[in-house]
Formats: structure tokens, C-alpha cells, sequence
């Protein structure tokens, strides 16, 4: 099956969830 | 009071009047008085300086200040412009504006690329986006072979990279986000919309200080 790479990383990884920043609040 | 929250805060380093950066930003003042809220948590959860080190930043992305991430650690180098290894609040302004719903896609279309450009070339290399693939896999505890690796590598450049001399330029980029546009998904927050109502808990300055000035 076909992955692209970058949809792979950009809805995977937690490193982009910024959202967990306002969650501190 | 609210003069003498305004002296107080003009004493960190790094403060920007809300003012400029609602001007410069997709922000309104009050919206970014509500980020200085959280900007202020953020920045006192390990060190009390008014400055995000890259510990308080993983700290609240992971609830563990010690959890490295390659794309965690991407996003702190793009929100620390100055590159001294902290995050002030009008950088933290200003680089959050590029997640707002209200910002243009060619901010965040140029901000993903400069996110992927690991080794600030001015392109997104083979290399570059095998390691990122690798990162993520190690991050999710996937196990894939390295030939299943090179196919994903090696099918997304052939779809990427038009002209085939092994690198991802900007033109090439944008190309490839018109045809992808779920790619920049996670460029957009909408928490960000309307930050003083998503988060009440801020807006208690915001409104002392928009009542005073």
C-alpha cells in the first residue's frame, strides 16, 4: 500500500498537536 | 491595577506591547493579552524567567519535560526566531499566528516547509525525509522493514519532486500541498479562532486591562 510519507508524519506524530499547549492552562 | 500589570509585565524580557503584535499578527489585543496568560503558565512551569526553554515547551506538549520529539523540536527552532534557545512571547505570538484559521495558507504552506527543511538547505532532501519518516515510526513503536521505508520515501518523491533532481524545492512544495491539501491540516488550530471565549480562564486580565486603558 501506498503511504505519503508526509500526510504519515503530519497525522501522526504528537509533536505537531500544539493543541496540548492550552491544555496546560 | 491594571497600570500596575502593565509596568509588571513590561519587565519581562522579550514583552511585546499586544498592541504591535495584534497589528503584525491574525490576533486581535485582546486575544493576545489572552495568550499572554498562557504564555505566562508556560513559561514559569520549570524556570520563572518570562522565556519557554525547550523543557517547558516538551513539558506541556508532553506532559514530560524529557520527551524528545524530531518534529516537537522543529517547532520549538521555528518558534525561537532570534535562535537563543528560548521562546519569547512576541515569538510565541507571532508563530502561533501562523496556526489561526484566519491566516493566509501561504504562511502555512511556507511554515510546513520550513518545518520539513531539517537541515535548512532551502530544500526537503531524501535523507531528510527518511529520518523524519524513521522519527515518526520510532515515536508510534511501528516497526517497518527499511524496503517498506525506501517505498514510502521514494513514492512520495515521486510525486513530489517533478522535476527529479532529488530534492523537494519550494515551488515543488506548494505544487504538492495543492494536490495534498490534508497536509496542512495540522497547521490550522481552531482553538485560536477566538482564543478569550475557547479559554475563559484568560480573559480575567484581558478585560481589566481593555477597561483601563
Amino acid at each position: 500500500p501506498f503511504f505519503n510519507a508526509f500526510e504519515l508524519i503530519s497525522s501522526m506524530s504528537s509533536g505537531f498537536d500544539l493543541s496540548s499547549l492550552f491544555e496546560s492552562k | 491595577m491594571g497600570c500596575l500589570f502593565t509596568k509588571h509585565i513590561k519587565q519581562i524580557p522579550g514583552y511585546e506591547e499586544p498592541t504591535v503584535l495584534a497589528g503584525e499578527t491574525s490576533f486581535t489585543v485582546s486575544e493576545v493579552e489572552a495568550l499572554y496568560e498562557l504564555f505566562k503558565k508556560l513559561s514559569s512551569s520549570i524556570i520563572v524567567d518570562g522565556l519557554i526553554h525547550k523543557e517547558e515547551f516538551q513539558l506541556a506538549l508532553f506532559k514530560n519535560s524529557n520527551t524528545r520529539n524530531l518534529f516537537a523540536d522543529r517547532i520549538f527552532d521555528l518558534f525561537d526566531v532570534k535562535r537563543n534557545g528560548v521562546i519569547e512571547f512576541g515569538e510565541f505570538v507571532r508563530s502561533l499566528s501562523v496556526f489561526h484559521p484566519n491566516t493566509a495558507i501561504s504562511e502555512k504552506i511556507e511554515f510546513a516547509f520550513r518545518l520539513y527543511d531539517l537541515r535548512h538547505t532551502g530544500f526537503i532532501e531524501r535523507e531528510e525525509l527518511k529520518e523524519m519518516v524513521l522519527a515518526l515510526l520510532k515515536e508510534s513503536d511501528l516497526c517497518l522493514s527499511d524496503d517498506v521505508v525506501e517505498t514510502i520515501v521514494d513514492k512520495t518523491f515521486s510525486e513530489a519532486d517533478l522535476n527529479g533532481d532529488g530534492k523537494i524545492d519550494r515551488e515543488e512544495w506548494k505544487e504538492f500541498v495543492a494536490r495534498n491539501p490534508s497536509l496542512l491540516k495540522n497547521m490550522t488550530l481552531p482553538y485560536l479562532k477566538d482564543i478569550t471565549i475557547a479559554f475563559p480562564s484568560f480573559v480575567l486580565y484581558s478585560e481589566v486591562e481593555d477597561s483601563d486603558i
